[in-house]
């Protein structure tokens, strides 16, 4: 799978946008959280774009905003 | 109150209808 850059992404319609973006970030937050991946990639994908290309590119942006999804997500539940 | 249906999750290979405003 060819990585996915803010050009492509740009090419591709609004709707469709969150879609890659989704099917990208899925399977890396499923990888740290197999039960609660669906859930966080959900609440991700509420961020812009732009943040979300470099959180595709960076582990550390990931890990960082997986961790605040996942204490928002207790927060919520509790 | 809360939405408990939040926060919208996502499927792969399922369209995403998270988002209200796109």
């Amino acid at each position: 799978q060819e990585p996915l850059d803010a050009t492509m992404l740009a090419s591709a319609p609004l709707m469709d946008q969150k879609q890659l973006l989704g099917e990208r970030l899925y399977p890396l937050i499923q990888a740290y959280h197999p039960n609660l991946a669906g859930k966080i990639t959900g609440m991700l994908l509420e961020m812009d774009n732009t943040e979300l290309l470099h959180m595709l590119e960076s582990p550390e942006s990931l890990h960082a905003k997986v961790d605040e999804a996942i204490a928002v997500l207790k927060a919520h539940q509790a | 109150g809360n939405n408990i249906n939040w926060p919208p999750e996502f499927c792969p290979g399922v369209p995403w209808k998270g988002l209200q405003n796109i």
